[in-house]
């Protein structure tokens, strides 16, 4: 799977795609959607979608897709080059979300939890399908959130498209077993030709399994922490387990909307009208000076 | 260890070069408040500067390999030293008697307020603000008030003047210095650039004498 | 110029996380 937009900037979202097959530009087709790494704290986020038309679904099935869970890395490799090899009737695209965009997704001013972002992820790719020409007739999903909201919200932006939304439906429906597959190579490949931005020393990646509750993961991350930059942005800042961290190893940092308890508020509101006795009000810089936020030096 | 950055003006660079302590951060009186202020004193060009620092909430420098908290910027900027020798004449002028000038700039919470005495230029400037006498070729002063709002008055119209050609708002209205009409100018009168010059000129001077300027 | 305030001063491998442009 090439993935060198990716390795040239791994800070965004980078698609990627087969060629859509001709037989399903014609053919009604079902097309599944699933992902991979929504739960560790290191590394990015896959999904993707896999389609094939309805005619041939047994020849997906047949593929053994279905036990995507209990799989080696090189035994999902090589289903995944199996699929690919059958791409005169299976195709197949996928979104790799970096670490840095969830943080900053979840962390930013407004905030866009993990749940949005899956679903508008999931969303895009479907409707890139459509795009590209595909004829999708039937969509399979495994759930995100409550499987009813979820899939009225896909029903919506699909109206002429049968959807299905169904809590483990990568065991349910080989489309979906295919698109996890495709989602965890996708994510087996990034994670281990991860390029660090940073410069870290003597950098070791033995960080386990990178779930947050990994020891090993949780000792890396103890032993990567920065004081003042925090982690590589191979990690999740916006992670429980990471803002912990944080917490305890890094420096404090106030923005600029961030409320702080020691407000000199401007006093009581009777403090204007009842006079409370001569209120000491130093004598203030001229207009010339507050307007440009200068005032003297009283030390250095 | 605390790190500033510093706006300075270009030709201070070599004097830092040359002379060892050739510049020196000394704290004086404010003229204006009466309290202590930075000032940098150079010592090869004989000149005075007053450091304002701009100061805007929740920033950070940068500095090298290093954090510095504040993300404080400080502006050295030339001052008349005149301003800083008004608050010592206007002090000792409660005794009403002609003095050498080196009895009269005498603070013991400011004690380098005797660099001021080093300025050369600062003797001839006296006249601006003193009534001289002279007994055996040594020279007293008295603070005279007379002459001071005459100097001041001098130095606002030299602001009013700067603001013009700066296009400084001064008007009284609530603009937002982003946004502003073409006609600005004709839209500012004479009497707005007034007293904002004269507001700018009094952050030099203490309170009694803001007022008796505004009345003169 | 940070847009932000670290709460402390200190030395921090700049380089290593900054890459600076004009």
């Amino acid at each position: 799977m090439d993935l060198g937009e990716l390795e040239r900037d791994n800070t965004g979202r980078c698609r990627v795609s087969s060629p859509v097959p001709s037989v399903c530009r014609t053919e009604p087709c079902a097309l599944g959607v699933d992902e991979a790494g929504r739960g560790p704290v290191l590394g990015p986020m896959v999904y993707a979608i896999c389609y094939c038309p309805l005619s041939r679904l047994a020849d997906l099935e047949a593929l053994k897709v279905a036990d995507s869970k209990t799989l080696s890395e090189s035994e999902r490799e090589r289903l995944f080059e199996k699929i690919n090899q059958d791409g005169d009737f299976v195709g197949w695209a996928l979104d790799v979300l970096s670490p840095n965009l969830i943080s900053t997704s979840m962390l930013g001013r407004l905030k866009y939890n993990l749940n949005s972002l899956s679903h508008d992820t999931a969303t895009g790719l479907i409707q890139y399908a459509l795009d590209q020409g595909v004829n999708v007739t039937q969509v399979f999903v495994d759930t995100v959130g409550l499987p009813e909201t979820y899939q009225k919200r896909l029903q919506d932006c699909f109206p002429g498209i049968e959807v299905t939304v169904k809590a483990k439906a990568d065991a349910l429906y080989p489309v979906v077993s295919a698109a996890s597959i495709c989602a965890k190579v996708a994510r087996d490949q990034a994670v281990r030709d991860w390029r660090f931005v940073e410069e870290l020393q003597d950098l070791d990646t033995d960080y386990g399994s990178g779930y947050p509750n990994d020891p090993k993961t949780k000792a890396w991350l103890k032993k990567y922490v920065e004081p003042v930059f925090g982690f590589p942005q191979f990690v999740r800042f916006s992670w429980r387990t990471a803002q912990t961290i944080l917490e305890k190893e890094a420096e404090g940092v106030t923005w600029e909307d961030t409320p702080t308890e020691d407000q000199d508020g401007a006093g009581r509101i009777t403090s204007y009208f009842l006079h409370e006795g001569p209120r000491a009000r130093p004598r203030l810089p001229h207009r010339y000076f507050q307007e440009r936020g200068l005032e003297a030096a009283s030390t250095l | 260890v605390r790190q500033h950055v510093f706006l300075l003006p270009e030709h201070l660079k070599d004097t830092s070069k040359k002379m060892k302590n050739g510049l020196m951060f000394i704290k004086l009186v404010s003229p204006c408040s009466g309290e202590g202020a930075m000032y940098l004193f150079n010592m090869s060009l004989q000149q005075l500067f007053e450091i304002k620092v701009f100061k805007e909430k929740h920033h950070s420098w940068f500095i090298n390999e290093s954090v510095q908290s504040g993300g404080l910027l400080h502006f050295a900027t030339p001052v008349d030293p005149l301003f800083l020798l008004l608050h010592y004449l206007m002090k000792t002028d409660k005794e009403g008697k002609f003095q050498p000038l080196d009895q009269v700039v005498v603070d013991d919470m400011y004690p380098d307020c005797v660099l001021l005495l080093k300025l050369p230029a600062l003797e001839k400037q006296l006249r601006h603000v003193t009534e001289e006498k002279e007994i055996d070729n040594k020279k007293y002063y008295k603070y005279s008030k007379e002459k001071t709002l005459k100097w001041l008055e001098k130095k606002v119209n030299q602001t009013k003047a700067a603001l013009k050609t700066n296009n400084v708002n001064v008007g009284n209205r609530v603009q937002s210095t982003a946004f502003f009409s073409g006609d600005q100018v004709a839209s500012d009168n004479e009497e707005d650039y007034l007293r904002y010059a004269h507001g700018l000129v009094s952050d030099y001077i203490p309170k009694e004498l803001s007022d008796d300027l505004a009345k003169y | 110029l940070l847009p932000c305030e670290v709460l402390a001063s200190r030395p921090a491998p700049v380089r290593r996380f900054f890459t600076p442009a004009v």
